[in-house]
């Protein structure tokens, strides 16, 4: 089954 | 000194109802530009980034740039206690530990101040690149939340795939299999009733359902829903709130080992 991406991966902290 | 007037005070009951279940507790923030917020849920999968323009308020006060902690469940709590036609109002002095939300009656015969206590939040603003998306599809908000509703009776998964024939809603869980396809439709009564679908590059993603289950509760802030979609990215899920900005749900896609 896939995977659960995470939001930290795509964005970074600003 | 922070002072906000809000005519229309349902919009920001809605916008509570529509977010308190992802988030527990976020940081509003309060500049020229308007009132926002940028929250994560707990598992790092969903974000939210709301925005209320200044210019939408009828009286805009906010002396310095100013962020307030708040638990959304309270949040939700105390909005829930203002009627429907009410005008609300945000005030906070500067350096206070509490945010006083006042409603009045439209025909003000009746005023009520609730004080909120504030929270210290540590939270991580993250920075959203502009991106190009694959497809961008529209359709009607109440549509797409009965998409996600019936398709969670089935499975736990969506695959959503833009192609030139349309965009197509997938899942499969242990009774069976569902697939949706809405094709553009643009001969419609009215232009919020369309589906119109502008593609690229055809995509196709896999997202948990809970999550855009969780996000159509702002299906009462707009008649339609705007899904950004590119492979690889989270997909923006966008609910625009009439003359005021959008609420934006952005949604980590499920990916391969």
């Amino acid at each position: 089954d896939p995977k659960q991406g995470n939001i930290l991966s795509f964005f970074k902290k600003s | 000194m922070l002072e906000l007037r809000l005519v229309q005070g349902s919009l920001l009951k809605k916008v509570l109802e529509a977010v308190k279940d992802l988030v527990n507790d976020a940081n509003f923030d309060c500049s020229a530009t308007g009132f926002s917020l940028q929250a994560m849920d707990s598992s790092h999968v969903a974000l939210v980034a709301l925005l209320l323009r200044s210019e939408g308020f009828e009286h805009y006060r906010c002396d310095r740039n100013i962020s307030m902690g708040m638990n959304l469940g309270n949040m939700a709590k105390m909005l829930k206690c203002a009627g429907n036609d009410d005008i609300i109002t945000l005030k906070a002095d500067d350096g206070s530990d509490v945010v006083t939300f006042m409603f009045e009656s439209p025909t003000q015969d009746k005023i009520a101040d609730f004080e909120m206590k504030l929270m210290d939040i540590d939270s991580e603003h993250l920075g959203i690149p502009e991106a190009e998306y694959h497809a961008i599809v529209r359709m009607p908000s109440s549509e797409f939340a009965r998409i996600c509703k019936d398709l969670s009776s089935i499975g736990d998964t969506v695959v959503i795939s833009v192609t030139k024939e349309g965009v197509k809603f997938s899942t499969r869980g242990d009774i069976g299999t569902a697939n949706i396809v809405c094709r553009q439709n643009t001969t419609v009564d009215k232009p919020e009733e369309a589906t119109v679908i502008e593609m690229n590059e055809p995509v196709s993603l896999t997202f948990a359902l809970r999550y855009f289950n969780s996000f159509t509760k702002a299906t009462p802030l707009s008649n339609t829903v705007t899904l950004s979609l590119s492979s690889e990215l989270p997909v923006v899920v966008e609910y625009k709130i009439a003359e005021m900005g959008y609420i934006r749900f952005y949604l980590a896609p499920k990916i391969e080992d």
